[in-house]
């Protein structure tokens, strides 16, 4: 007996074939059914493999109707359950994930040599032998675009109500309140000092969170990397448009307190080795935001320094901040309109865009670079949770 | 000489728009 389990081992070429009336029943185990956490401690994208290997026994057997069928309902299957879950982060990224990965073999094991560089002998031999899916590797990819886009919009809808009293409002150094502009009313974009008031802290807690989602669920790290340059995005654009309507936060310490923030913030991106997504750099008109309210705001030298510093603010958005400008108290000055002039005028070259605010809904096209998996499909196993006795391995 | 695998044949695959036009005809279509 023992020696008939070995060599069934042995034989298996890492294929699964189901019969046809048990499709839908593997879609809804498989796909529609199915909870992320079914899966934990086991291979990431496991899914988009078992897929795969269904595929490939299609494929195998010269069934173009099984593979057809097959993928229509799978990206159907996605679809249906993405609708269902449209503001659950973990299994819209658990998707996402499996969406790419599903692509990724469809080009891994495609027998297009540009795909199969990094390929062992073994992989080379579970590519399919009879279908060019190219088409559906479009759709596949038009999906993953979809599904990324359904995560920042869950992602920025539990981040954005944190942001301004995050960024703008909370003291978090010690001895800055002392040194607010007086003649204000603490002002909240969400009840003063309420349940909806948020630190710095609940940010970083949020995107650990995210992170740790995305680490789990086996995102492509490059992914990973666009989506957090999407979200420091969101957060620059929401502070800086605050800041560019709001004259009681246009002050120095709030600068400091900004700057303090920003400062976390890029900490945080280097310890998650985020820093090369290109989030630090979206920040930066909230990084000159910041240092200008520090700045001073007198002399012809002072306006050279603000005009040379502040190359990621529009003309339009650094006069309106030093519009804005409070001083801190008595003995600091306003900022004079001959100063505001002075800079207009050497900023008069500069071909600004003329609108004020940021587009916070702007979002940066993604991409899904190509990432093979050192996995091989023979060696892949299926836990008994899934529900999936009725596939037989070839 | 190796023999030259076989050409695959390309499978036509619908956009992921008309997927959806389809299911929601489907849907429409079922009681």
């Amino acid at each position: 007996r023992q020696v008939t389990v070995q060599r069934k081992e042995k034989d298996f070429q890492g294929m699964l074939e189901y019969h046809k009336e048990d499709e839908a029943l593997l879609i809804r185990n498989l796909v529609t059914e199915l909870k992320p956490q079914t899966l934990a401690g086991t291979v990431p994208c496991l899914p988009a493999y078992i897929l795969y290997m269904c595929i490939r026994h299609a494929d195998y057997v010269n069934d173009d109707l099984k593979v057809h069928s097959l993928l229509t309902s799978t990206i159907n299957g996605i679809k249906k359950v993405l609708k269902k879950h449209n503001d659950d982060f973990e299994m819209t990224t658990f998707w996402l994930s499996n969406t790419c990965r599903l692509l990724h073999c469809l080009k891994q094991y495609s027998g297009d040599e540009g795909f199969m560089t990094r390929n062992t002998a073994k992989q080379n031999e579970h590519c399919l032998k009879n279908f060019d899916l190219t088409e559906y590797r479009q759709v596949l990819s038009d999906l993953s675009i979809q599904i990324y886009q359904q995560l920042i919009k869950i992602a920025e809808g539990v981040l954005q109500p944190m942001i301004v009293s995050a960024m703008l409002e909370n003291e978090s150094i010690q001895g800055l309140c002392g040194v607010k502009p007086t003649g204000y009313r603490k002002r909240s974009s969400s009840m003063a000092d309420g349940e909806n008031s948020y630190c710095l802290e609940a940010i970083i807690r949020q995107m650990n969170c995210f992170h740790t989602v995305m680490c789990d669920q086996g995102l492509d790290p490059e992914i990973t990397l666009q989506v957090f340059k999407q979200l420091f995005y969101m957060i620059t654009a929401v502070t800086l448009n605050n800041l560019l309507l709001r004259k009681d936060v246009c002050s120095w310490s709030t600068g400091m307190q900004l700057r303090y923030n920003i400062s976390q913030l890029e900490e945080w991106l280097r310890g998650k080795n985020l820093h090369q997504s290109g989030a630090v750099q979206t920040m930066e008109p909230l990084i000159q935001a910041a240092q200008l309210l520090q700045l001073k705001k007198k002399t012809p030298e002072d306006a050279e320094a603000i005009c040379s510093l502040c190359t990621s603010l529009s003309t339009q958005q650094i006069v309106k901040i030093l519009n804005l400008y409070t001083p801190l108290n008595e003995f600091e000055e306003r900022v004079t309109v001959s100063f505001i002039r002075k800079i207009q005028a050497q900023l008069q070259e500069r071909n600004d865009p003329q609108q004020l605010l940021l587009d916070y809904k702007h979002m940066f096209p993604v991409l899904f670079p190509f990432n093979p998996s050192s996995l091989t499909m023979d060696s892949i196993h299926i836990p008994a949770c899934l529900n999936l006795e009725f596939l037989n391995e070839v | 000489v190796a023999p030259r695998p076989r050409p695959r044949v390309l499978l036509k695959a619908p956009t992921l728009a008309e997927m959806e036009e389809m299911t929601t005809s489907e849907e429409e279509e079922s009681p």
